[in-house]
């Protein structure tokens, strides 16, 4: 059960 | 007007192949510095960053920036038509609905031109900053395939560490474990040969392989590939392709839920 982070959503916030 | 000439064609042909399963539709972005691309799988997991830089085509005419949308699989099936050793020639206009591809054979005896109809793409460019990383791999192209490939008829997922005695990859499944460690190894005979390690500190993340052997379609581009991970940021999977540019992918790792 394991999640993967959205890429988008990461470099939109960094 | 976007003209470009490729004479080494076979090079468009690994990068389609390259990129083709994992993204189905891209805006190819068309720029005096080069035709590049970014697009994301429909997963928004992974992310794949393409330069082919200008310099490296032995035409090439770029009279204002501008995006052309493609569906890779459809470019796929055409550059599949150009022979290995074609000349590929590169024609578009900016608000075009059609690019044509040209492929010469070496000795000019065979032109053959292929029109594709583009697509209007909604995608948004990503700025994807410079990162310090904690561990930077490089190791040949074809030896990461191959542990890629049989890490996978054993588990989903591998687990890159690195830490002062070398890189190490892992996966566990229904049939049992496997670990595969590379050593930094610079007494090779060709420089491609080696599996070099920089590591400002030690590195342990989660990634599902599906997508890892994916990346590892780009290897016919080169003989060695950079992985470059830290915690909490996305790896960096990293193709240089001679001369002209690189083919970057970026995985999200798989954490806790």
């Amino acid at each position: 059960n394991k999640h993967q982070a959205d890429l988008e959503k990461f470099y939109n916030s960094h | 007007m976007l003209e470009l000439r490729l004479v080494q064609g076979s090079l468009l042909k690994k990068v389609l192949e390259s990129i083709k399963d994992l993204v189905n539709d891209a805006n190819f972005d068309c720029s005096a510095t080069g035709f590049s691309l970014q697009a994301m799988d429909s997963s928004h997991v992974a992310l794949v960053s393409l330069l082919l830089r200008s310099e490296g085509f032995e035409h090439y005419r770029c009279d204002k920036n501008f995006s052309m949308g493609m569906n890779l699989g459809n470019m796929s099936k055409m550059l599949k038509c150009a022979g290995n050793d074609d000349i590929i020639t590169i024609k578009g206009d900016d608000g075009g609905d059609t690019i044509t591809f040209m492929f010469e054979s070496p000795s000019q005896d065979k032109i053959a031109d292929f029109e594709m109809k583009l697509m209007d793409i909604d995608s948004e460019h990503l700025g994807i900053p410079e990162a310090e990383y904690h561990a930077i791999v490089r190791m040949p192209s074809a030896e990461f395939a191959r542990i890629c490939k049989d890490l996978s008829s054993i588990g989903d997922t591998v687990i890159i560490s690195v830490t002062k005695e070398g890189v190490k990859f892992s996966t566990k499944g229904d049939i049992g474990t496997a670990n595969i460690v590379c050593r930094q190894n610079t007494t090779v005979d060709k420089p491609e040969e080696a599996t070099i390690i920089e590591m400002q500190e030690p590195v342990s993340l989660t990634f599902a392989l599906r997508y890892m052997n994916s990346f590892t379609k780009a290897s016919p581009l080169s003989n060695t590939v950079t992985i470059s991970l830290s915690s909490e940021l996305p790896v960096v999977v990293e193709y240089k392709i001679a001369e002209m540019g690189y083919i970057r992918y970026y995985l999200a790792p798989k954490i806790e839920d």
